[in-house]
């Protein structure tokens, strides 16, 4: 589908695996 | 209260390190609440990115947006260029995954332009990648070429081989 297509852009998979680690710390 | 506050917004980053996300947007709630209860802007700021970021993760990307949005403002009003472009390049990603190209389009040259200001190469290779694929989607390809070669560049100049 057309929301697959834009979670598999190859730049926005490397955003997301760099968010899934980052966290504002207090 | 303050102390709670804190705690508040640790519980959140621990549950949201673990992949437990709707928790993670409780605790981050509360704490949002707390800095609001205080004035304290800047933790005001990071509870709206930890929002955002769960969110992407719930793939509730339209609340993403919003919590970014607010999240950006305050970056302004703060004048923390660093977060100010850290906030546009999620929100550009964010809008990718929604499909709106032209708004991720919008917010990917907000990006580019502070790390240009910041001379932040790495940043600035980001942003033209992901102006690049931007643009691939409109079947602007043209411009898509523009930012694949200043991204080509910049990867040489960065030496990351990826």
């Amino acid at each position: 589908s057309k929301r697959m297509h834009a979670i598999q852009v190859d730049s926005v998979q490397r955003w997301m695996e760099d968010l899934r680690h980052m966290t504002e710390v207090e | 209260r303050a102390a709670q506050g804190r705690t508040c917004g640790n519980l959140g980053n621990t549950h949201y390190l673990l992949g437990n996300f709707r928790s993670a947007v409780s605790s981050h709630q509360q704490r949002l609440l707390i800095a609001k209860e205080f004035g304290d802007r800047p933790a005001e700021r990071r509870a709206y990115c930890n929002l955002g970021n769960a969110y992407i993760f719930l793939g509730e990307f339209d609340k993403a947006a919003e919590h970014y949005k607010r999240a950006l403002q305050l970056a302004r009003q703060l004048k923390d260029r660093a977060v100010e472009a850290q906030t546009c390049y999620s929100l550009g990603n964010t809008y990718t995954l929604l499909q709106d190209y032209e708004r991720a389009i919008d917010y990917h040259l907000k990006h580019l332009i502070i790390a240009q200001d910041l001379n932040d190469r790495i940043g600035e290779g980001r942003a033209c990648w992901s102006l690049g694929n931007a643009h691939t989607a409109l079947g602007n390809h043209d411009q898509a070429m523009q930012f694949a070669e200043r991204h080509l560049e910049i990867s040489k100049e960065t030496g990351d081989r990826s």
